[in-house]
Parts: C-alpha cells; sequence; structure tokens
C-alpha cells in the first residue's frame, strides 16, 4: 500500500458517497445513469468473488464488502425507491454493447484461463467502460448537475491515481499487471474531455454544460 | 489460481 493507492481508494469511497448522499439527500436520481450503477454492480459481484477464496487484510475485505453492498442500494435507489425521478427516455446507451465485447475479450486476453480469473478479468475491462452510459447520459442533456460533477471527478480521479500507483510499483516492487494498467489508462482517457470541463468551468464556480 | 495471480488491489 502506498500513498497513491490509498488515494485513489479514498476518491473511490467518495465517489460513491456524494452519489449516495446526492440521490438521498435530494430524494431524487435525476442526471444519474442507472444503466451505468448496474454495470459498476456487475464489475464489483464479479470482481470480489475472491473474497471466498482468498484473504489479503481486513482493509481489502472491508472496502469490497462496503463496494457491492454500495453498488446494490444505488441500483435500490435508483429503480425502486426514488424510481419517479429517474430519467430514463436519456438512460439510452444499449448495456450489451459493453457487455458483450468485453466477455468476448477476457475469455481471449487473460492471464490465466480459469472461470474466477476470467470473471476477474471481466470486472477490470467493463470498468474500463461502465461510465459510457453515465457520460452518453450527459452529453445527451447537454449537462449536469454540480455534484454529479463532483461524483464523476471523484471516480476519475481514482483510476487516475492507480496509474501513479502502477507506476510507483513498478520501479519500487517490480510489480506490474499489463491487464489493469492498459484497462486502467483507457478508463481515464474516457474521463479526459469531462475533467478538462470540470477544471474549466464547474471549478469556477458554473454549472457543467455543454456547447450545443 | 496461483499466488501471483493474487489480485491484492480493489
Amino acid at each position: 500500500m502506498n500513498v497513491f493507492r490509498l488515494s485513489g481508494d479514498v476518491s473511490h469511497l467518495l465517489a460513491i458517497l456524494i452519489l449516495l448522499m446526492k440521490i438521498w439527500k435530494t430524494r431524487s436520481c435525476a442526471g444519474i445513469s442507472g444503466k451505468s450503477q448496474i454495470l459498476f454492480a456487475l464489475v464489483y459481484t464479479t470482481r470480489y468473488l475472491d473474497l471466498f477464496t482468498s484473504f489479503i487484510s481486513p482493509y481489502n475485505t472491508a472496502m469490497k464488502v462496503f463496494f457491492i453492498a454500495s453498488s446494490y442500494a444505488t441500483i435500490y435507489l435508483i429503480y425502486l425507491k426514488f424510481k419517479a425521478t429517474y430519467d430514463r427516455n436519456h438512460d439510452t446507451f444499449r448495456m450489451e454493447f459493453l457487455v458483450l465485447p468485453v466477455l468476448v475479450l477476457a475469455f481471449v486476453v487473460n492471464h490465466d484461463f480459469t472461470p474466477l480469473e476470467i470473471l476477474w478479468t471481466f470486472s477490470i475491462y467493463l470498468e474500463s467502460v461502465a461510465i459510457l452510459p453515465q457520460l452518453f447520459m450527459v452529453s445527451k442533456t447537454g449537462q449536469a448537475e454540480t455534484i454529479t460533477s463532483h461524483y464523476l471527478f471523484a471516480l476519475g480521479m481514482y483510476r487516475a491515481l492507480y496509474i501513479v500507483n502502477w507506476v510507483y510499483r513498478y520501479y519500487f516492487e517490480g510489480f506490474y499487471d499489463l491487464i489493469a494498467i492498459i484497462a486502467g489508462v483507457v478508463q481515464t482517457v474516457l474521463y479526459c474531455d469531462f475533467f478538462y470541463l470540470y477544471v474549466t468551468k464547474v471549478l469556477k464556480g458554473k454549472q457543467l454544460t455543454l456547447p450545443a | 489460481r496461483t499466488p501471483d495471480l493474487l489480485h491484492d488491489e480493489l
């Protein structure tokens, strides 16, 4: 564990808490893509099956349980509790366009052809593109609430900080995982356009709006 | 799974 990895985890935790608080306090999930949240639940479920097979640390276990539980709680809030506020007309990205290619890729490019490892690989690939329905929704409506921008920024920073962590681990531990690194870079690149808008608009006190 | 496939990151 190094400071970059820890900051990445904290950023990830913060993103989830911001999202849950936004929905809970405003009693609304307007502007939030339920499809991205379903994909994230799928990501955590398939990745953290190793909770049953290997133990890393109490920290590791606690975070995994939190990520799984919070992802299902978010889906519950969007699709059941506050479903009247869910913006389904703008959440039209087709999940199968992401899940199916990623599934094929996980079977072809992985470290080991075993069920758990293929599911882990699938979750790494899926996470890298899981935010696309949300970004698609923002581009479709041309705007995002400021709190939603903070959520997206924290979520994007998490994998960006992991990249720094991987550079650090490569130099100081000789450790690297090419699947995680390439997927992590793809994931971070997808946020670049949003990062630019966040810095130039949201941090200057304006709402995030896209040019028509 | 081999020990080096123990994924220690989240």
